[in-house]
């Protein structure tokens, strides 16, 4: 399963947050505005964080992140 | 399976509680406002507590936490 | 799969039930008023008790617990 | 698969009975006006028994126990 | 899966049919008027036998049993 | 995944027949008007025949035996 | 998966064809008006015909078998 | 999975094409007029083909071959 | 899964093209005005391809070839 | 799972993606104005890639290639 | 599961990010405008970015990407 964020500014920030025992940031990607990132949940990534204003669509529908 | 969680104020805490014959809390994730956490159930995941103005989207619908 | 619980006042306690030959309570988690909690049912936990005032949200819809 | 079980009066008995060649009551769970149990089926319970007012909520809905 | 049954009159007879080359009666349950049974197809049960006035949940829909 | 056979008059006859090379009856069982019986496919049976007056639930609907 | 025939004449018949290389009869069930013969395919039978006035009911809904 | 043909007209024939490299017809099937054949797709037969006027039902919807 | 094509002149071809590091066609089947061939995809048959007035059935519905 | 290209014209090519750490083209299919390809995902194509005016269809809908 | 991205301008990137412990970009794939790209999450892939005017189609609907 994945999620699909839409940016709707520059510099909307996706984390991937590792699986297992402790939960770090192991990749962090910058979205320009417009820019579309549709990522998997893997074996390396159990949790994910948006930061900015952005649509975050996954099976629970489409959720605005942002102020 | 996944949850969603947008904060709709500063300083909304995601608790993650260990799977496992003890009950603790293993990580705690603090969320700025606009600020959306979508996280897995895992290995290591069985229980997750949410603390703070924020929405709560499962297979269950949105369900809204806080005062 | 998962239920979610959320506390409609302080004191809400949700207890799980240990799996196997022998039914007691392993754990119990308090909440307080507007806290959620979306727990699953695990290699441990088989059975779910909650006493207070709680929306209890599962596959069977939104119960109300509480007097 | 699990049931949720909701008193609808002080007294509730909910009875698990036991999967395998036999069929006796190995648990019996006493639930106040209010309380709500959720219980899984496992590899040590095959059928349930409630007796007393309850909602009894599964997958063929929800369906009202007692007189 | 399971089957749901509610008892409308006391004496209500669930009888469980042996799975195998056989086909015994290896358990019956009396139900009370109001008591409600919810009993899985397990390795030892493969087809029950329900008599009395009765309201039979299954995948089938609700079905009533007895005169 | 179960049928389930409602008798709408006494002496309804529910045959089982043998999985395997050979097609035989391996067990009747006879309802009187009211009882009902939820029976699945099994390793010994994978063909059920249903003679006199009766309600047939299955993934199909329901449908009516008997004349 | 299995199919459910309902037979509208005396004289419909029902046959079982073998799954393999070869494709043959290994079974022929004869129905009278009114019964019932709910049948699955299995590692014997890959094909099933229908001869005489009858309903068929399959994932693929109501189809009336006869002239 | 299955497909069910309803022969409109005396003289249908239904031919299963072998699965493999090869493709070639290993059985044909004739139909009367208001015979119906339940088929499966096996190990053996990989496409089916219909010549004549009838009904054939699959999860496509009922499609009419034939002029 | 397997697609359905119905033939809606005479002279339609029905490729079947290579599973595979090599695509090629690996058979063709020619249909008559009003014939249909159902056929799955399979170890040897990866992709297909139609020409010809036809209706090909599949998960996607109903796609009319040719001009 | 499979998708269909249905093309609009002459020349519309299919282009399969290699599967593995490189991505290159193994494969491109000429359809012609009205011919269509049904092609699944395999071991040896992960990407598909379509040029000029043809109809795909797949589990998101019927989408129209082409300027 | 795959995506689907149609260009709705020249120079449409599509590009793919490593499974792993770290997030590179192995691949990326420039469309023209009216181009179709169908592109699955694989043992490599785990996640697509897009830059440029498109239409991305996935489980979460249709989302345009582009300013
Ligand atoms: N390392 C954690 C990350 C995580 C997943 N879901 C969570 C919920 C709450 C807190 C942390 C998490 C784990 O794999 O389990
Ligand atoms: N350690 C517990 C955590 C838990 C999951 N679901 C629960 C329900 C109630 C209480 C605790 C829990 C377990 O893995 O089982
Ligand atoms: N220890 C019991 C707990 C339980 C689950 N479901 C129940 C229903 C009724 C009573 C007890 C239970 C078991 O694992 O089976
Ligand atoms: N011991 C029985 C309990 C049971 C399950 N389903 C039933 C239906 C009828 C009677 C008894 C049962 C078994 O595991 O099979
Ligand atoms: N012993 C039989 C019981 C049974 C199941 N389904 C049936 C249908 C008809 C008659 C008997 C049965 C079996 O396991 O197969
Ligand atoms: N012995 C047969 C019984 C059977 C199942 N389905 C059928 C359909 C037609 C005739 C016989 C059957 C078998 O297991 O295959
Ligand atoms: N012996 C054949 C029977 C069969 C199944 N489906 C068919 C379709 C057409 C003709 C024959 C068949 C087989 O197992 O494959
Ligand atoms: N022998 C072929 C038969 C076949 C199945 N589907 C097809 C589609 C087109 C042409 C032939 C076929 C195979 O098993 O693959
Ligand atoms: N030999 C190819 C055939 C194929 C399947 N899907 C495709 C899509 C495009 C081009 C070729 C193909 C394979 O098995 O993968
Ligand atoms: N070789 C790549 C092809 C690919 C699949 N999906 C993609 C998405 C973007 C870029 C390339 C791809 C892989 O198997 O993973
Ligand atoms: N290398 C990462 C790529 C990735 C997938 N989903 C993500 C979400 C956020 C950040 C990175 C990712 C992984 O396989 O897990």
């Amino acid at each position: 399963s994945y999620i699909l964020i839409k940016a709707l500014e520059d510099g909307v920030t996706i984390f991937g947050l590792t699986r297992g025992v402790d939960t770090k940031f192991h990749h962090s990607e910058k979205l320009d505005k417009g820019e579309i990132m549709v990522a998997q949940f893997t074996e390396h990534t159990s949790a994910v964080k948006i930061r900015g204003k952005a649509e975050v669509h996954s099976h629970h529908g489409c959720v605005k992140a942002g102020l």
